[in-house]
C-alpha cells in the first residue's frame, strides 16, 4: 500500500522534528 | 497528569514555531526553524505538510497537538 509507505515516511519526519524540539528544550545550554 | 504535561509541551513547541504569537504557524514560520533545528528546508516542508491536515496553509494549535500526540502515543490516540 503506497499510502502506508507515505505515512511511515512522514512519521519518521515528524519524529525527527519533535525529537529535535525536545532536545532543543532539554538539551545543552 | 501526563496529559497536562503533554499539553504544556505542545504549547511550548507551538510557541517556538509561532514566533510572532499569531496563533497559527505558516510555512514561512516553519522555514525559520531551519537554523535552529537540525532539519533541512525540505524536511521542515514535509513536517508542515504532514501536520497541516486540512491543507489550508495554516497550522493551528489543534493540528499541531494532534501531530504531537501521534508522535507521543502513536496514531489513533487523540
Amino acid at each position: 500500500d503506497p499510502n502506508m509507505k507515505g505515512a511511515a515516511a512522514n512519521e519518521g519526519v515528524l519524529a525527527n522534528f519533535f525529537n529535535s524540539l525536545l532536545s532543543k528544550k532539554t538539551g545543552a545550554p | 497528569s501526563d496529559c497536562s504535561a503533554v499539553l504544556e509541551k505542545t504549547r511550548e513547541f507551538f510557541q517556538i514555531c509561532d514566533i510572532e504569537g499569531k496563533g497559527f504557524i505558516t510555512r514561512r514560520d516553519m522555514q525559520r526553524l531551519n537554523g535552529e533545528l537540525p532539519l533541512s528546508a525540505e524536511e521542515l516542508e514535509n513536517v508542515f505538510d504532514t501536520l497541516d491536515t486540512d491543507g489550508n496553509g495554516y497550522l493551528t494549535l489543534e493540528e499541531f497537538s494532534s501531530g504531537f500526540s501521534e508522535f507521543m502515543f502513536g496514531p489513533g490516540v487523540v
